[in-house]
């Protein structure tokens, strides 16, 4: 398939072709958060065996975790051998604003590196997953009270246990596949992007 | 997180090695049940804390990474 040509639509249960390279990016701060360090060798042992190619860097100012991102779309954009899918993991101390903290201290978006990636030409109609582990704010869930508890406690408390699928992802439709503007479902930026968060919004990740 | 790493980082690796074929949104379903059945002990309380992942997709395919 030319990577840069147009991209066929996806067909119902259709899966996402991972036959060629696979690049993976770990950026995470690990000064002063104990145990950051078994996190960064379980998961690029991970990637390792899932056959990623894995560039990693520790303790990166707020600054760096902007430009390590730029970095890595660019490298996507100008390899010979295109690639079909990416992983970034992004951990750190998160500020109350779900901003991640860099080792300086400063604060990044998330959001804004996500964006970087959603741009890369290499990557378009590829697969990108995300992977946050940081705080996203104070609040600590104590699970009190069926009635006053936040959603996802009252799901761990009420017959059945597990959530179930469709309660826990929330599916941001392809804006521009579903509008009328004349775009091809294959164009739009925001396609093919999983993130996962280690914590509900305004909430402390352990 | 605690010396032995984060429950989200640890689990997710934990699921993914004993499953790598599988649909990754249905292994980040498990991940997070498993996660959501940890009790876990802030490092300034002494109470009982839950914890629950936040999943977001815009995937158009299903993905399985092996």
């Amino acid at each position: 398939m030319d990577p840069w040509g147009p991209e066929p639509e996806p067909s119902p249960g259709a899966q996402y072709d991972l036959s060629r390279d696979r690049a993976a990016l770990c950026l995470a701060v690990i000064r002063d958060r104990p145990g950051a360090q078994r996190d960064v060798e379980a998961l690029g042992g991970l990637c390792q065996t899932l056959g990623f190619e894995t560039t990693l860097r520790t303790d990166p100012t707020a600054q760096a975790f902007q430009e390590e991102l730029a970095q890595f779309q660019e490298r996507l954009d100008t390899r010979k051998s295109p690639v079909s899918c990416a992983l970034v993991a992004l951990m750190a101390h998160g500020g109350p604003q779900g901003q991640l903290l860099g080792a300086d201290g400063k604060e990044v978006r998330p959001e804004a590196l996500v964006q970087e990636l959603s741009h890369c030409r290499a990557l378009r109609g590829c697969p990108k997953i995300f992977l946050l582990q940081a705080c996203r704010g104070g609040h600590r869930d104590a699970g009190m009270g069926p009635t006053a508890l936040p959603w996802f406690w009252r799901w761990l408390r009420a017959p059945p246990a597990t959530p179930s699928h469709a309660d826990v992802l929330r599916i941001y439709a392809d804006a521009q596949g579903n509008s009328s503007g004349g775009f091809t479902p294959g164009s739009c930026d925001q396609a093919d992007i999983l993130m996962v968060y280690a914590a509900a919004e305004g909430c402390v990740a352990y | 997180r605690d010396e032995k790493g984060s429950d989200f980082i640890q689990t997710l690796v934990e699921v993914l090695r004993a499953t790598p074929e599988g649909d990754l949104l249905e292994l980040l379903t498990e991940v997070n049940r498993q996660v959501c059945e940890l009790d876990v002990r802030g490092p300034d309380c002494n109470e009982r804390r839950k914890a629950c992942l936040e999943i977001r997709s815009s995937l158009r395919r299903r993905l399985c990474l092996q």
